[in-house]
């Protein structure tokens, strides 16, 4: 859990 | 399917319009492991099948795993799956389940 919240977010690409 | 095993959906997208039309969010390294579709653009071939919706998590592309990969790598995936004219379809496993 502790590492979940340190991910960082991701950018978002159209396809 | 078994409690550990979640629902997956294998969905065939064909290639209708000119663009897929999705916008997907996620991959390896980040909050969001595996790559998540957050927009359906209207007009576009996803939208067309009408079987992917938003929120769902894709599990495989024409049988390629999203497992491990990171967000450029998946999206670069999907791109090509569907640029080539190889098929006239794209084959999407998802998931409801996060």
């Amino acid at each position: 859990r502790e590492k979940r919240l340190t991910l960082p977010p991701s950018e978002i690409t159209l396809l | 399917p078994g409690l550990l095993e979640p629902t997956s959906t294998l969905v065939r997208v064909a290639k209708s319009a000119s663009t897929l039309g999705i916008a997907i969010e996620g991959g390896a390294n980040t909050r969001q492991p595996l790559p998540r579709i957050v927009t359906i653009q209207r007009g576009g071939s996803a939208h067309n099948c009408g079987q992917l919706k938003v929120g769902q998590v894709i599990l495989e592309v024409n049988g390629a795993t999203m497992r491990g990969r990171e967000h450029r790598d998946a999206a670069r995936l999907i791109a090509e799956a569907f640029k080539t004219k190889e098929r006239d379809h794209v084959d999407f496993l998802v998931t409801e389940f996060n």
